[in-house]
């Protein structure tokens, strides 16, 4: 038969979900090894973290798409959070590999780093489902056309998940290294959203790299940073 | 199967983008 846009999603979707049947809801007996490794163990704050961010996301879902779209939200974010789980084990057997160390309790217990990951899982099962599609031009510029295919869209995720694009930035990478079986649009996807951060989400006031640019440069040539306006 | 250009070289890794080596 021939391939239509509906088809298309729907064997992206079967995909995704197919990938992730052996993930469980819960961290692998691996992962959670590397947890119990760690001098602070994080199972329970990554735990504790998951069920806020789940509640937050399915309701902001819900206003989103329609309040009958909660349920929806809190299935896309179960696919999340197996995603979640999937790459970060698979990003820390490569640490480990890399570093020859199993204790990777700095980073288990940095929150942002687990925000972020969590982000780019569910922003690549939003993208899977279409929700996230840059229907507007590359920008979600609000308002006009079919709500559920604009609202949702990057960077919808990084307000719901309260996390600076700088540092979802950071995670994309390492996150495409680290599961080789996403698809090529999705992939493209992720690198679309990276150019949006590198072009334009980063640069807005509040963002952290003014700070860390500040910082680079002290010490060193004083030389002025630019402000977001200019 | 995909051209996505990786930029980070083999010594970098998550650990390092997170300040945590």
């Amino acid at each position: 038969p021939p391939q239509t846009p509906v088809r298309a999603a729907m064997t992206s979707i079967q995909q995704l979900r197919g990938d992730l049947t052996s993930s469980g809801d819960q961290p692998s007996t691996n992962l959670a090894t590397y947890f119990k490794n760690c001098t602070v163990d994080p199972t329970q704050d990554v735990l504790k973290r998951l069920e806020t961010l789940g509640q937050t996301f399915s309701q902001r879902f819900g206003q989103a798409v329609g309040p009958r779209c909660v349920v929806l939200g809190w299935q896309r974010f179960k696919l999340g959070v197996r995603l979640y789980y999937k790459v970060m084990e698979a990003m820390l057997k490569s640490e480990e590999k890399r570093l020859s160390v199993q204790n990777f309790s700095k980073l288990l217990n940095d929150v942002t780093f687990h925000t972020s990951l969590l982000a780019c899982s569910l922003e690549v099962v939003m993208a899977t489902y279409g929700e996230s599609s840059f229907k507007t031009g590359g920008y979600n510029h609000g308002g006009g056309g079919d709500p559920v295919e604009t609202d949702v869209c990057f960077p919808w995720i990084l307000d719901v998940v309260s996390l600076t694009a700088f540092d979802f930035y950071k995670v994309i990478e390492s996150f495409i290294k680290a599961e080789p079986t996403l698809s090529k649009d999705i992939v493209k996807h992720l690198e679309t959203c990276e150019n949006l951060i590198m072009e334009r989400i980063a640069w807005r006031t509040g963002s952290p790299l003014f700070e860390l640019l500040k910082q680079e440069h002290e010490g060193g040539a004083a030389e002025q940073v630019e402000t977001p306006a200019s | 199967s995909h051209d996505y250009h990786f930029g980070l070289e083999d010594h970098e890794g998550i650990s390092e983008l997170f300040d945590c080596d």
